[in-house]
C-alpha cells in the first residue's frame, strides 16, 4: 500500500462524507445528479461481487467495499425519500444507456478471463470512467454550483487520478500491471481534467 | 508480468 493508493482511497472517502454531509445539512440534493448516483450503485455492486469469496483476505479492503455498497445505496435512499422533492429530474438528462451499453461491450469484449466475476468487474471499471458524466452535464446545463458539491466532485475525481501514480509506483516496484484498470482511471482523468481546471483556478 | 489475479485494489 503506497502513498497514492492510501491517499486516493481517503480522497474516495472524503467525497462521500462530503456529499452525505450536503445533503443532511442543506436538507436537499439540489444539484446531485441521480443518474450518476445509480451508476456508482452499479459500479460498487459488480465490482465488489468478490467480497462474498474474498472477504477473508484483507481487512482494509472488504471494510471499504462495505463502506462504498452502503453509502451509495444509502445515498440513492435519501433521493428516492427523505430529499425526492428537491431532485429535479428535468435538468437530469443525460443517456446513461450509452455509458452501460458502451461499458458492457468493452467488458464482453476485453475481460481478464470470460467469467461472470470478471466480465462483471471489467464492466465496473469501464462504467466508473464514465459515472461521472451525468453530473458534469447537469452541472453544465445549471452553471453555477453550490461550492459543496463542487468539493464532491473533485474529490471523487481524485480519488482516481491518484491511483496512477500508483500503478505507475507498483509496476516499478513489483511489476503489478492492471490495463484495464489504467486505460479506464486514464480515460476518467481526462473527462475530469476540464472540470479540476477550474476547480485549481477557482480555490 | 501477468495482470492481478487477485484484485487487491478498491
Amino acid at each position: 500500500m503506497n502513498i497514492f493508493r492510501i491517499t486516493g482511497d481517503l480522497s474516495h472517502l472524503i467525497s462521500i462524507f462530503i456529499l452525505l454531509h450536503k445533503m443532511r445539512t442543506s436538507k436537499s440534493c439540489i444539484g446531485i445528479s441521480f443518474k450518476s448516483q445509480v451508476l456508482y450503485l452499479i459500479v460498487y455492486v459488480t465490482r465488489y461481487l468478490d467480497l462474498l469469496w474474498t472477504f477473508q483476505h484483507s481487512a482494509y479492503n472488504s471494510l471499504m467495499k462495505i463502506i462504498f455498497i452502503a453509502s451509495s445505496a444509502y445515498t440513492i435512499h435519501l433521493m428516492l425519500n427523505d430529499f425526492k422533492p428537491t431532485h429535479d429530474p428535468n435538468i437530469d438528462t443525460f443517456k446513461v444507456e450509452y455509458l452501460i451499453g458502451g461499458s458492457a461491450i468493452l467488458a464482453l469484449l476485453f475481460p481478464y478471463k470470460w467469467t461472470t466475476a470478471e466480465v462483471l468487474w471489467s464492466f465496473s471499471i469501464w462504467l466508473e470512467s464514465v459515472a461521472i458524466l451525468p453530473q458534469l452535464f447537469m452541472l453544465q446545463r445549471t452553471g453555477e454550483a453550490e461550492t459543496i458539491t463542487t468539493h464532491y466532485i473533485f474529490a471523487l475525481g481524485a480519488y482516481r487520478a491518484l491511483y496512477i501514480p500508483n500503478w505507475l509506483y507498483r509496476y516499478f516496484t513489483e511489476s503489478f500491471t492492471d490495463p484495464i484498470s489504467t486505460i479506464a482511471g486514464i480515460i476518467q482523468t481526462i473527462l475530469y481534467s476540464d472540470f479540476f481546471y477550474i476547480y485549481y483556478t477557482k480555490y | 508480468v501477468v495482470a492481478t489475479p487477485f484484485k487487491d485494489e478498491l
